[in-house]
């Protein structure tokens, strides 16, 4: 899971 | 960033252009739903107030910005500029049965309980519905516009190659995120009945209408 990283997808 | 990843990108960007190109150059909304339209810009406004907070690459930004700005200069050309000639008998979904259930779940299921964090998971699954309205009025007239239909399956041609996307992620990267990519599969899965069409009528040189 990516919690917590910045989203990097739009 | 892998290959299904731009090109799903750049169709997401071909699907805008597409919409507001037709409308400018036809100096016409009819065929549109200004409300999915609305939902667009709604979708974009939500997800992207990461802009304030955290800067990822120049791409990203770009991007963003580009898909706001494009959102909101459709929404304006229906509702404003180009209003006469916008078909609201036909846009007659009710956007309310997809609001406030998408922003209900938001609040229910999300990876973090704060704003930011509840309005981007608002953003995904409001995402995966917005085109329901346009569906619906072309379900209603029984017909669409060749370009409509050109910007149709580009939008839903995003979501399938970002699904490729996740996948090459999962296995390359170790990345995965549950509430995009079941948002993701809801939303590809409402464009199949159209891709369908797509290929069996309008790759046929046919114009796309449903039979009554």
């Amino acid at each position: 899971d990516n919690n917590g990283k910045p989203k990097d997808e739009l | 960033m892998n290959i299904f990843r731009l090109t799903g990108d750049l169709s997401h960007l071909a699907a805008i252009i597409i919409l507001l190109l037709k409308i400018w150059k036809s100096r016409s909304c009819a065929g549109i739903s200004g409300k999915s339209q609305i939902l667009f810009a709604l979708v974009f406004t939500t997800r992207y107030l990461d802009l304030f907070t955290s800067f990822i690459s120049l791409y990203n930004t770009c991007m963003k910005l580009i898909y706001i700005g494009c959102a909101y200069a459709t929404v304006y050309l229906i509702y404003a500029k180009f209003r006469a000639t916008y078909d609201g008998n036909h846009d007659s979904f009710r956007v309310e049965f997809l609001v406030v259930p998408v922003g209900g779940l938001s609040v229910l299921i999300n990876h973090d309980f704060s704003p930011l964090e509840i309005l981007w998971t608002f953003s995904i699954y409001l995402e995966s519905v917005a085109i329901l309205p346009q569906l619906f009025m072309i379900s209603k007239t029984g017909e669409a516009e060749t370009i409509t239909t050109h910007y149709l399956f580009c939008l839903g041609l995003y979501r399938a190659l970002y699904l490729f996307n996740w996948i090459w992620r999962f296995y390359f990267e170790g990345f995965f995120d549950m509430i995009a990519i079941v948002a993701g599969v809801v939303q590809t899965v409402l464009y199949c009945d159209f891709f369908y069409l797509y290929v069996t009528k309008v790759l046929k040189g046919k114009k796309l209408s449903l039979p009554a």
